[in-house]
């Protein structure tokens, strides 16, 4: 199928099962197909994509069909870190007005394999060398986020840690390094790291330390030295 | 290099191996 070919079936507003299957197919065609068509898919398919998503995240989670939509929302999730691959998607991404916090309001704890691909990506975004300082777009939709529901910030990142999905510890912990690491100012960094331990992380990460696991090792490792920087620099 | 692919996969690798953390 060709860009414009997906772009007029989102308009048709597919639901459930046909939203599934035609997301399946543009995420293997935004994998598989050069800049060019992604280009073609371009703001309008990014725009059709998040409005989904936000409409699926609306939905209350006793919707009848609300294993489909998950389903949808993670296949949305996978079609937005494809389209984010090259510079031009990246772009379209960044200067979308709600698709960071849409990603933020993926990091759902009860979707554990969701989660895991809304923390990673977001954690790219924190990296990535940009004029505005994304990290603190990042943060501040999560903030806000905790705002409107009423809890700690950093609750959401610390459940998905006590979850037993591996990758999703490793995920939460790549989003907290790569929060704390772009933060420029030192008593920033330190802060962050106080409302974490504040929350749990120390006895949290105790129990991850014991677990034999490359990526966690690392990403255990870059939490340890940036701390023994930051208090030697105190 | 505009129509260059694999940028999330670099960052995402980056994030994975670490290196995306090491102080300039």
């Amino acid at each position: 199928k060709s860009a414009v070919m997906y772009i007029q079936e989102l308009r048709t507003e597919p639901r459930d099962v046909q939203l599934l299957s035609c997301l399946e197919s543009l995420r293997v065609s935004l994998n598989n197909n050069p800049v060019s068509w992604v280009q073609t898919f371009g703001d309008e398919g990014l725009s059709l994509l998040l409005s989904f998503l936000k409409r699926l995240q609306e939905e209350k989670e006793e919707y009848p069909n609300s294993g489909i939509s998950v389903k949808c929302q993670h296949e949305i999730i996978r079609c937005l870190k494809a389209f984010m691959n090259n510079k031009h998607g990246l772009k379209a991404m960044l200067s979308s007005a709600d698709g960071i916090s849409l990603l933020v309001r993926a990091i759902n704890p009860r979707v554990p394999h969701m989660m895991v691909d809304a923390v990673r990506l977001l954690s790219a975004i924190c990296i990535l060398e940009h004029t505005d300082n994304l990290h603190e777009r990042v943060l501040e939709s999560i903030t806000e986020l905790s705002e409107e529901r009423d809890i700690e910030r950093f609750q959401p990142l610390l459940s998905g840690m006590q979850k037993s999905n591996i990758a999703l510890k490793g995920g939460c912990m790549q989003l907290i390094n790569a929060l704390i690491s772009r933060g420029e100012e030192l008593d920033f960094r330190i802060h962050i790291r106080s409302e974490l331990m504040r929350l749990g992380l120390r006895e949290l990460l105790s129990e991850v330390r014991l677990i034999e696991n490359e990526e966690l090792r690392v990403q255990l490792q870059v939490f340890d030295e940036q701390a023994e920087e930051d208090s030697e620099d105190l | 290099d505009g129509d260059e692919t694999g940028i999330m996969d670099g960052l995402l690798e980056a994030l994975q191996s670490g290196a995306a953390f090491r102080r300039k």
